[in-house]
């Protein structure tokens, strides 16, 4: 990516500190991702500087069409494809469209894997804008790729396959941008497949899907998988129209304004509503070419694809187009490359813009480009579209876990594809923007890999929790970090946002043994049978439970449910010291006024490394639960190094009545 | 017959092969479609994935007479359907 990297905190510097220093930028850490496939000739695959593949190393560069194994190097070190759930499920095959092989028919596999890993690639632009050195998270990470999702989707059967050979593999670091609605433990096979690799020590991140705001719409939400929502950065594409009365409205857009002319000429606006017809979403087809001939049309974001409409505005003889967010957007900015001038503008900008066009009988307007503007913004801020929680199946467990960048995000991009992905749009470029939690994912996988490369021998849960106890919760201005109009709350943000300058070093961590879920998954009153489903593991609850008495699971945030009359809960953490071996600890409770939060001891002294020490924490509800009403409310416990304020190992916790 | 087939994903208890006299695991896992497969079809043609690693089990296309029979095997611990996901 050309931004996000240093939006997070990471940077190249003449002191040859920091993250990226502390953690050989991800070196020796293979990470796997289960997408569309990869375009291997991208430069982010280029592996000058590369160190040789890690000798645990088992896997292949599979061959297929327009892929042999001279396309694998030591940046791109494996690739496969998984395509016979897909085949057989696909009766009308797409032919000619789809690469049987690795190779990224698609983008977004190539889009995802650059981020997560991608080498560096100085110059990097879409179309002159964003322009920067790009680069992945773990720049010096091996990258596996496993095409298992194709143009008519993933499926299950194909993903679990290529889990399946990962895992032989030798991947640290599982990454998958794709998932679906949330289902039972025992259901989800991705839960299922991730089980087993925590068992062999790799971590599995996922993104937490884009049904947001919707309330528990997180999906990928088992306890033992790291669920990245999605977040903005403080970078604007500025497309502002200047309505014919005189007034501006604040739009973005990615179009060169410099190479066209039409773009900054003031022209007619309409916005075509009649004929039944889907024209105010711009639908194929739908748009009277006598009305729209030379004009600035007004496309309703929704339905179709955003770059389509420009497609269809562009064939009907449209000049430009602005993009118009409905209340269901609100004021999301996930923009787009188009293939006519166009900009973007928010839900409140829409309004205006429609009382203006019905307000005078020969409305017009112009875009006025403004290029990119690092820095002006609040961020990071909750992306609309990213999961909420709580989670649906296990709410005991707050998910997402943590947020990351995932709006408006620049990388790798296939050159068999135009910047827009359109079939029509024959420009060719090495990177373009999109967004999505599966944005988001990458983000948290390449930051799991420098973890990883810094601290071989930790656990998955390990890593995971020092990126969550790490996340902040305020924006780069040191206020709340927002959703929309209000502060995010912790079902939006999980731990908040990833920082991993401060994920490398966590002081603490709480660690969980693979053991630990299936004691978990009994204290939920999970069956034998889904409980061998889920994990392989034939237990008898009765006896793991009486051998565990108040047993909870020691997860890096808490869920506290108060239901049946219950005013009182106690819940157990141990955390391991992994900073300096003399440390000492002590509580700071940010509580909300319904809740009483009690913690003992309050003060944690440790004298070497890799000692474990416990604590308890009470929550004492001051209010009744009311029947068939849910209410939530929400704080956080912090340990915070006494000699070392950098050490602050923070949990939130949510309280639901 | 396969277009009256849908692809199942079938679990298996992993004690099961350790009792059982199979050489390996996808031939452990062929006997199950054998078993339930009333045509002379070759099972092998049914057979989509033999897992090992993420899962022990296998990914097949099954008719319903033989998805109802698969499920009275013992060792077979949870049958479902393959699903489409996407990306996020």
């Amino acid at each position: 990516t050309t931004y996000s990297y240093k939006f997070l905190g990471l940077s190249l510097s003449a002191s040859r500190e920091g993250a990226w220093y502390k953690s050989a930028f991800g070196r020796g850490t293979i990470i796997g991702v289960l997408d569309t496939g990869v375009w291997p000739e991208s430069p982010s695959f280029n592996d000058r500087g590369m160190p040789a593949v890690p000798k645990k190393w088992r896997g292949i560069c599979q061959e297929g069409q327009n892929f042999n194994s001279s396309n694998c190097n030591r940046k791109l070190i494996g690739a496969r494809f998984f395509t016979k759930g897909h085949r057989v499920a696909t009766y009308t095959p797409d032919g000619g469209r789809e690469y049987v092989s690795p190779r990224d028919s698609h983008g977004h596999g190539t889009h995802t894997s650059s981020t997560a890993g991608g080498a560096t690639v100085p110059m990097a632009s879409v179309l002159g804008n964003a322009a920067g050195v790009a680069q992945g998270m773990a720049p010096g990470a091996h990258i596996a790729v496993y095409k298992v999702c194709w143009l008519n989707g993933c499926y299950s059967s194909d993903i679990l396959a290529a889990m399946d050979v990962a895992i032989r593999d030798g991947v640290d670091i599982l990454s998958l941008s794709l998932g679906g609605f949330p289902i039972p433990l025992f259901d989800d096979n991705i839960a299922i497949g991730s089980f087993r690799a925590v068992e062999h020590g790799i971590l599995v991140v996922c993104a937490a899907g884009n049904n947001g705001p919707i309330q528990s719409s997180v999906a990928n939400e088992a306890p033992w998988i790291t669920t990245i929502g999605a977040s903005t950065l403080d970078r604007r594409f500025p497309g502002i129209v200047q309505m014919g009365n005189g007034k501006y409205l604040y739009g973005e857009s990615l179009y060169p304004g410099n190479h066209l002319k039409r773009a900054g000429k003031e022209l007619e606006l309409v916005y075509v509503t009649s004929e039944n017809s889907g024209s105010e979403y711009c639908f194929k087809g739908s748009l009277p070419r006598a009305k729209v001939r030379g004009k600035i049309v007004v496309c309703d974001r929704g339905v179709n694809g955003r770059a389509e409409k420009g497609e269809v505005v562009k064939e009907a003889g449209g000049a430009a187009m602005i993009l118009a967010n409905t209340v269901i957007n609100q004021e999301e900015n996930s923009i787009d490359v188009h293939v006519l001038p166009a900009t973007l503008i928010g839900f409140k900008e829409s309004v205006r813009l429609k009382a203006y066009i019905n307000s005078t009988r020969r409305p017009t307007a112009r875009i006025v480009f403004g290029g990119t503007v690092i820095g002006k913004s609040r961020a990071p801020a909750v992306a609309q579209f990213s999961a909420r929680g709580p989670s649906y199946s296990n709410p005991s467990i707050l998910k997402p876990d943590v947020i990351a960048p995932g709006v408006n995000i620049i990388a790798a991009w296939p050159q068999n594809l135009g910047p827009t992905g359109l079939p029509e749009d024959s420009r060719r470029v090495n990177f373009t923007i999109m967004s999505g939690t599966s944005m988001a994912c990458p983000h948290g996988s390449g930051i799991a890999a420098l973890i990883r490369s810094a601290h071989p021998k930790w656990s998955p849960a390990a890593i995971k929790s020092a990126v969550m106890t790490t996340a902040e919760v305020v924006d780069h201005s040191g206020k709340p970090i927002m959703d929309g109009d209000k502060p995010a709350g912790v079902f939006a943000i999980g731990a908040g946002h990833v920082n991993p300058e401060r994920a490398i070093d966590p002081g603490l961590i709480y660690d969980i043994r693979p053991e630990d879920y299936v004691m978990h998954l009994c204290t939920l009153g999970y069956t034998k049978s889904e409980i061998l489903t889920i994990t392989h593991r034939n237990v008898s609850c009765r006896e793991v439970l009486k051998m565990n008495r108040g047993f909870s699971l020691n997860y890096p945030s808490i869920s506290v449910i108060f239901k049946h009359g219950t005013r009182s809960k106690m819940i157990k953490r141990r955390v391991t010291n992994v900073g300096s071996p003399n440390s000492i600890y002590k509580v700071e409770v940010m509580a909300p006024k319904e809740v009483n939060v009690r913690v003992k001891p309050q003060r944690l002294i440790f004298t070497h490394i890799n000692q474990s020490l416990s604590y308890k924490v009470w929550f004492t509800s001051r209010k009744r639960t009311e029947k068939g009403k849910m209410s939530f409310a929400q704080g956080q416990l912090t340990w915070v190094n006494s000699n070392n304020s950098f050490n602050r190992v923070k949990s939130p916790f949510s309280v639901t009545w | 017959s396969s277009s009256s087939t849908t692809t199942y994903i079938v679990q298996l208890n992993p004690q099961g092969v350790t009792s059982s006299s199979f050489a390996s695991k996808p031939s452990w896992h062929l006997s199950f479609l054998q078993q339930t497969m009333s045509s002379e079809e070759d099972a092998s043609s049914r057979l989509l994935y033999s897992y090992h690693s993420a899962m022990e089990g296998f990914a097949a296309q099954l008719s319903e007479l033989e998805l109802e029979s698969l499920k009275m095997l013992p060792d077979v611990i949870s049958i479902r359907p393959d699903h489409r996901l996407q990306i996020h």
